[in-house]
């Protein structure tokens, strides 16, 4: 399983969430504008949090962060 | 298995329900509005609860909490 | 295998029963209107049970709880 | 595996017959109107039996027990 | 892999037969008019045999026992 | 996997080959007209030959045997 | 998996031809017209070859043997 | 995994080539026009070669060998 | 996995090139205009190269080789 | 899992991040307009990140890199 | 997993990079217009590169490479 980010904006950031009893940031990507990414989930990240404009490909359809 | 979670107010909580013969909370993320949240099941949540008002995308399609 | 429930006003329960030779309940989830509970089949629950008015979404399609 | 039960009267049975060389009732469960019952098939359930009016939703599509 | 039987009259019965190299009436379920029976093959029944006026859902499609 | 065989006339018979190096008559089931039979392939059964009238739902589609 | 073949004529034969370094005739079925056998692949028979007018399913479709 | 060929004229050939470092003639199933050969890969045969006119069916469609 | 390969022209080569570190000819296989070849992905072949006028028919569609 | 990535412009680059508790820059792939880098998840890349003009195909369909 | 390379131009190349923490030219196979090749990922080939003119299948659908 993955999904795919695109940033429509520069500063998009992508934070993998740790896997296991303790939720905390393990790592955050930073994303220009029109730069993707397309990460899976892991054996440390268990939850992807995005923050900016960005869209955002899934196995459930297509969405937008940012812009509300 | 994930779920899609795209906050559209401010102050949108996901809660991880532990996994186990007991049903606690096992973290919180908070949301702000266009923020999103991309969460497995895991061996640590079984369940996931949502509140306030956000955009759902499940393998069953699209809902959206809050607003009743 | 997880099942989607989307709370159509205050006081939706949904109850997970137990796993095994006996059927108790194991946990009783409350959500108020607007809520939104995604739980998978467990170790400790295999079947749920849904009382109120609510959005039930599941591989078989969506129904409504309540209001009959 | 699960299937999707609603009671559209009150009093609506879903037993759950015993896995194995026998075949009893291992468990009752009584649904009103309205309510809801998601249930698997496990190691103690191989088969299960509707009585009363009820919506039942499964792999197979739609069908409605009761009223002929 | 399940199937579903709705009894269409009173007197349905649905017969479980036995697996092995023997085949034998494992169990025999009667279902009055209205009543649904989802049943699994299992380790114990390889074929399920059915009299009088049913509906049977199965993964091949719908067909109607009785009545010709 | 399994077939389905609903009996058109009285006295079709469904007979099931043996697994295995040899192919004799492991077990005929009679049907009668209205008769319904859902059969798996087994341990014991490799092969399922039908004679008389009867309508057989496989996962290739459904035909008819009898009446040339 | 396994196919399904219709005989449309009398005297129509279904020869399973041996699994392994030699291929030989393991067993041949001789079906009358209207009879149908629906024939797995096994430990023993790793190809079928069919003579005589008849209907022929299998996951690539419908073709016919015979009458060319 | 397996393969359907239907002669189109008599004298078709199916050769069953060798699986493992070296590709031989395994085995070579002559056909005569109508019938009908279903053929799996195995252990010892990994690529099919077809000569003469025949309808060929395979997961990915259908063609036709023989006559350019 | 496998893949259907038919001669639009006499001279078609098949060539499978071996798994492993190196990448070197396996087996040239040569098919007149008309013949098919049936060819799976095996321990010893990983890559399979097409020179001449073929229809090659995959999972991901229909192609031709030869003839630009 | 793997995907598709079409420059459309000189000095694409594809960088592999690493799989485990680090994310770092794995290797950093470039191409040039018109090239074609086709990439598979591993052991050692868990999330892959596209920078410049490109054509991206994934599971979840195509999205565009470059250009905001 | 395998995708499908057409060249639509003499001297078109594809590449195997290795598999592993580094990544390096494993093989690379050149094909002149009209050849195919038809490649799996492999134990020693983690993604693959193509230069020139070329048809590309893959699970994501088509594209070409070269002629920018
Ligand atoms: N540490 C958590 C992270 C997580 C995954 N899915 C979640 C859903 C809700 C809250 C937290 C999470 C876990 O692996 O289980
Ligand atoms: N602790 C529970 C949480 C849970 C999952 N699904 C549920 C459905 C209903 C009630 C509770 C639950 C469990 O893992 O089983
Ligand atoms: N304790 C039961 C609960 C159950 C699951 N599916 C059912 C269907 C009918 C009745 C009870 C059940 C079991 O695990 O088997
Ligand atoms: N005890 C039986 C229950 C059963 C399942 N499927 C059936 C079909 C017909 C009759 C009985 C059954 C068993 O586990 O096998
Ligand atoms: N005892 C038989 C029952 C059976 C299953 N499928 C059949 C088809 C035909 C005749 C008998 C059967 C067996 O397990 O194999
Ligand atoms: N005894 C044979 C029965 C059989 C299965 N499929 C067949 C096809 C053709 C002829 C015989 C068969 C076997 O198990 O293999
Ligand atoms: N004995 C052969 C039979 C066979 C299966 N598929 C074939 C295709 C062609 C020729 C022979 C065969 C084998 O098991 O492999
Ligand atoms: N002996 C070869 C046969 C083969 C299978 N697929 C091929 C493709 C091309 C050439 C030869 C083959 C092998 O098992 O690998
Ligand atoms: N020997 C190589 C052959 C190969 C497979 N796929 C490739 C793609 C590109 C180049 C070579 C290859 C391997 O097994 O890995
Ligand atoms: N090192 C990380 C890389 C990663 C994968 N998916 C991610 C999502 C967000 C942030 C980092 C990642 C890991 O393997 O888990
Ligand atoms: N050596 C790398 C090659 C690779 C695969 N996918 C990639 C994506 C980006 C960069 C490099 C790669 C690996 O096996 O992991």
């Amino acid at each position: 399983d993955y999904i795919v980010i695109k940033a429509m904006e520069d500063g998009v950031t992508i934070i993998g969430l740790t896997r296991g009893k303790d939720t905390k940031f393990n790592h955050t990507e930073k994303l220009d504008a029109g730069e993707i990414l397309v990460a899976q989930f892991t054996e440390n990240v268990s939850a992807i949090k995005i923050r900016g404009k960005a869209e955002v490909l899934t196995k459930h359809g297509e969405t937008f962060s940012g812009g509300i």
